[in-house]
Parts: structure tokens; sequence; C-alpha cells
């Protein structure tokens, strides 16, 4: 009885949700809230790096500005939420 | 806090907003109610009102959808995305869309609204007795109609009050059958079903023929979700099958096994291996009221704040006792400026007819009924007295126990222990009141009703009211800022009582005795000095501090420390 159960993870038929790593669903959520982006004067839109847009985000979110994806962050990522971007665009 | 950039805003102050559809996790009336407590959130703030439209374009177009509903921002299915909304502009800015694959309720699970019955569509009391058996979920022992059913109080078999929940048996919503009820099995392009489908649709919503012929016919409405219906997988909403089997291993509850995110499903057929039909389990789901006062900032203007207890802040937590931040505040003072000036009136429903929970004794039952449309302050039914903490105040009127709370009140006869009745408005029957009552008490000879709300009194003869006055009339020093609890004393006199001290009133001369005031303490041993109520009930004083009572003896002696909920309103 001791012996965990093996876990095994299906696809169900019918869900929207899949399962993502946790690079991706980071990827999609900074993509997502705006985190991504960065606006510059001349109104040219370029790319962050990841850890630069996970700061960002840990900033906006009171987390601590590690620019890693840890695990309070991915906590803070799976949190149900509004979907207005954190970023304007 | 922050605005969306060139701080869009509206460019009135008398906002519109319309309800397009509506979910089926909610009945209507709570939906509708949902909405206008979370504009007065705002308005309570701000120069801004609201007003609901029927029909045409209004600023703000509330709706409910499911993944891709219209816009270039589909939901994700159950969890994540819970809505979002446009800033305040023409077209589509300014509207707010809630995603439908939630479960959409106050925040603490599903709210059962009944109908028919002898209940007068009362919530559902989960857990309820029946027959020696506890239920937590309607249902449909004792009846042969297969139609569910709850208790609307604990006790079945001791109040004989219930309802019919919420099932496509007995009504639908929306469509063109005016909400009448599913005719199974009913023909769809030729096929039969016995149960509502999604068959034929693109949106995801279940839905049902009202007569047997939907080809012929051509009459349907949207299924209402029952409280034990699966949400979101692909089982159109049946409830769960216990047990069912998956991956050979036999589960008796709901499951997060062979998931990856840890949400709790589980199968709606006893095999899920061979059926492959499952859906999650229903669960607290979120406030709508909450979402909703969220994203009506952003439909006014206001974007995310990075201040983690503001209403802005973009993650969703549930809030019992809800108050807008200060953050929230002066991000929409910053837009719209302070509110001036004498109360506006607050964002009302319209509704024809009268609340739905008018007071009985304020009635009369040969009243023909009112057709004409009316604008009243409906009561929320779902305000359940038995998840107040604390009261306003607790007092005896025309011999039952009285609750306030919040601008409502409850009420338990005192004399056959009745069960507990309400909510009721407290201005709809005593109008000149403030919400919040500190203090109350009857004068049993004159039957003059003595109401306290801060430094002010009013007193009620039957309809006619005078006040609001200052409590400093009475006698009473500048230094009170409340009074906590009135005890009536012989003869026209009354103690009233506030923080650590009581002074008594001869109502007759409408002054302060000499002579005080006095320590409470010292003449009612025993009792905590920081009471906030206190009131004679029965013979007994009773003194109450948050949930508890300590009750007092014609000889002043403590004989019994308990529970409000408990002891007084028998929940």
């Amino acid at each position: 009885w001791s012996i965990p159960l093996k876990t095994r993870f299906v696809t169900f038929p019918g869900d929207i949700l899949k399962n993502i790593s946790d690079n991706e669903l980071s990827e999609n959520y900074l993509t997502k809230f705006g985190y991504m982006q960065k606006l510059h004067r001349s109104g040219f839109q370029s790319m962050v790096s990841t850890e630069k847009a996970l700061k960002r985000m840990q900033r906006q979110m009171g987390l601590e500005e590690t620019g890693k994806l840890d695990k309070s962050t991915l906590e803070v990522m799976k949190r149900p939420r509004c979907g207005v971007p954190d970023v304007a665009n | 806090y922050q605005t969306f950039a060139g701080d869009l805003k509206w460019d009135h102050n008398d906002v519109t907003y319309r309800i397009i559809n509506y979910t089926p996790d909610l009945e209507s009336s709570l939906v509708d109610d949902a909405f206008a407590r979370a504009f007065k959130v705002w308005s309570d703030v701000t120069p801004l009102t609201f007003t609901r439209l029927f029909d045409g374009t209004a600023d703000i177009m509330i709706s409910f959808g499911k993944a891709d509903h219209g816009d270039p921002y589909p939901f994700d299915g159950k969890d994540g995305l819970l809505a979002h909304a446009y800033p305040p502009g023409e077209g589509m800015q300014g509207d707010a869309h809630f995603d439908d694959d939630e479960f959409w309720t106050l925040g603490k699970g599903a709210v059962v609204k009944t109908r028919y019955g002898n209940a007068d569509g009362a919530l559902c009391h989960f857990p309820f007795t029946f027959e020696g058996k506890s239920y937590t979920t309607c249902t449909t022992d004792g009846r042969s109609d297969n139609l569910p059913w709850c208790a609307t109080t604990a006790d079945y078999g001791r109040d004989k009050k219930f309802g019919f929940c919420p099932s496509e048996l007995l009504f639908t919503f929306g469509g063109n059958a005016d909400g009448a009820e599913c005719v199974f099995p009913f023909v769809f392009q030729g096929e039969e079903y016995d149960s509502c489908t999604t068959e034929g649709r693109s949106d995801g919503y279940r839905w049902c023929a009202t007569t047997s012929n939907f080809d012929k016919d051509k009459k349907y409405g949207f299924c209402p979700t029952r409280d034990t219906t699966t949400i979101g997988g692909n089982s159109d909403g049946a409830p769960c099958h216990f047990p069912f089997v998956f991956l050979g291993k036999e589960y008796d509850s709901c499951t997060s096994e062979g998931r990856g995110d840890g949400k709790l499903w589980c199968a709606t057929t006893d095999n899920y291996d061979d059926d492959k039909k499952w859906g999650f389990c229903p669960d607290q789901g979120y406030s709508l009221f909450l979402v909703a006062a969220h994203e009506f900032g952003h439909a006014l203007g206001l974007d995310h704040s990075n201040i983690r207890e503001a209403l802005m802040y973009p993650m969703y937590s549930y809030v019992e006792d809800f108050s807008l931040h200060e953050d929230d505040i002066e991000g929409i003072q910053y837009l719209y400026g302070r509110k001036t000036g004498p109360d506006p009136t607050p964002p009302q429903p319209d509704f024809t007819t009268t609340t739905p929970y008018p007071d009985p004794d304020e009635t009369d039952p040969t009243d023909e009924p009112d057709t004409t449309t009316t604008t009243t302050r409906p009561v929320d039914p779902s305000i359940d007295a038995c998840k107040v903490t604390k009261f306003d105040t607790i007092t005896v009127i025309e011999g039952e126990l009285h609750f306030f709370k919040d601008g409502h009140y409850w009420k338990m006869s005192s004399r056959s222990n009745g069960g507990l009745k309400g909510p009721f408005s407290i201005s709809q029957r005593w109008p000149a009141l403030p919400a919040v009552i500190d203090s109350a008490f009857e004068n049993m000879l004159t039957r003059k009703l003595y109401f306290f709300s801060g430094t002010r009194f009013w007193v009620y003869t039957g309809k006619s009211v005078l006040g609001p006055r200052s409590i400093e009339k009475l006698g009473l020093p500048s230094t009170v800022q409340k009074v906590e609890g009135a005890l009536q004393r012989g003869k026209g006199k009354v103690l009233l009582f506030s923080g650590e001290n009581y002074w008594r009133l001869d109502e007759k001369a409408q002054k302060i005795d000499k002579g005080y005031p006095r320590y409470t303490d010292v003449v009612f041993g025993g009792v905590p000095n920081d009471a906030h109520d206190v009131f004679q009930y029965k013979g007994h004083i009773y003194f109450c501090r948050d949930r508890f009572y300590w009750r007092m003896n014609s000889r002043r002696q403590v004989d019994r420390v308990g529970y409000v909920k408990y002891d007084l309103l028998k929940c």
C-alpha cells in the first residue's frame, strides 16, 4: 500500500486545456499578457529576452525579480486571472 | 493603479449598460444583482451613475461566451482566463465578456435558487436532512416525477420548506420558448435526443426542444446548469457517475488522476476507459460580482494595478467582505473625480412586481398583485444570515427577534421557534433609516421603535417617523460615536450602551438621567466590556461580541455563553 501510484497523464477528449510544459506555459503567458514586447520611442516594437520579460512580470506581480521561472512565478502564472494584458499595447 | 494609454475614459457620467445574455450557472435575477452591485462599487466613489438598458446599444455591453466568442481574444476553457473588458470608447470598446466555461457562483459554491414549492424562491440549504439522510445537493428522492428538489432550511422533516432546483425538466432560459421546460425525447435533424445537447451549435451551450419535434416546431431553450452537473469536458453537463473506472481502477469520488493541472474530474458513465465521457466536478466557482467589479474597472478606464490587495490586480482571489482598495479609489477618482453632493440613486435593476421577498407582515394577502412597472431595490436572496459573523444589531420587535446587517434584516418568531424569515430590506419597511443600524428597541407600551445609527436616531410610530435627530439631544456626550445596545428597564426607562459605559434614558422626558454614565462591568459582571449588541430576549439579557453571546439571567448571573448562529439563528 505504500507504493505510490504511477501517475499517467491522458488526453481528455473535448478538453480545451492541453498538458503543456512549464516552459511553454511561461512563453505563452509572457507573450499573451504583453511582457515580451517592447515599444520603442520610434513606435517600433521588438521582442525582449525571456529573462527580461520574466523580471517585468515578477515586478508587476510583486514577486522576487529573479528572471528565472521559479516555483512562485509558475504558481502565479497558473492562477485564474483577467484576460486583459498587464503591459499595455 | 494604472490607466490606459491616453487616459481613456467616458466623456459622460451617466454610463449605460446592457446584459446581452445569461450564464446557465446562476438564476438571471442573481446575475442582474451581481452586475448591479459591481457597478455600485464604482458609483459609490465617483460621480458616475449606471443605467441599465434592455435593448439598443449601451456604453457597456455585457455578455457570456465560451472559447471563440466573437472577438480576437478567445477564452481558454475552465480556469485560466475568467473574463476581459475593453477600455472606454465606441463599438466593442467598453464591453465586458465573461468566460462561460467557468462555474459562475457568488464565490462559495453553487447558488441554487428554488422555484415553486412553498419557500417563495429561497435558496437551497445545504446540507439538509430528509427522512434521516443528509443531502449536500439537490435530490429526486421522495418524488416520482424525477424533478430535483431541495429543502430551504436545515431540516425538511421539521420545517417542511422546499423548492424545486434548476433543471431542464422545470424550465429553460433564452431561446424562443418563453422558458418552457424541455420535452424528451425530441427530434432534431431527424435524430432523437433524450437529454440536452450541444449538437447544432458552435458556441458550446446546451439546449433542448420544448416540443417533441424541433424540426417541425422550431421551439427551443437553453438548459440551466444543475447543481450536480459536470462542467466542460464532453458530457454536455451530465452528472458524475460513481463509482467509475479509470485506467482499470475504481473511483468513488472526483479525482485529479490523469491530469497534469490538478483539476478534479469524474466520468459520467460507469467506465471512462470504455466510454471516454467525462467532465470537471463543480467547485467553489468564481464570484461573478468580484470578477464583474474588476472588469467594469477596465470598462471605465482602469488598467491593472500591481497592488495585490487592489481590485484591479489581475489575479482572482475571493474575499468575503469586499471593500474597494484605496488604490482603486485613487485610480477611478483620478479619471472621474470624487463623488459630490448628496447620494445619487444607486444603480437598481428595474423589474415588474415587488421585491422577491416582501415582508409578509407588511403585505396583505388579499392585495391584488401590482403589475405596473416600478423601480424597486431588490433584496439579494443569496445573503444568508447563517454566514453573517457579526450583526449590526439584534433586537426584539413585536415579539420577534430581529437581526440587522447592511441594509437587510431577518426575523425569528420567539413564540413558536418558527424558523428564520428573510432577508428583508430595511429601506422598504423603514424608508428613513440608513443601511447600518447600531442599535434598536421597541417601547412595549407605546409601540414606538427607536433606531440608532452613528450619532443619529429615528423614532418610528407605525409608518410615521421622527428624525434623524442627534443623540446629543438626548443628553449623550459628543464623545459617544454610536449606541451599541439598548435595554428597557421599567416604565419608560432604557439603558443605552456604548463602549464600556451605559446611560439611562428617560424616554418620556427624552433626557439622560442624572448619575450616568456608569461602567457596564460594575453592574453587569462577567460579560465582555466591548459588546456590540445588547438586548433583552425571553427574560434574559444578551451581550454579543462577534459570533458569540453571553446570556445573563434576572439575577445578573451569566448562565450561558453560546453561538448566535446556532442558538439564536438555529442554523
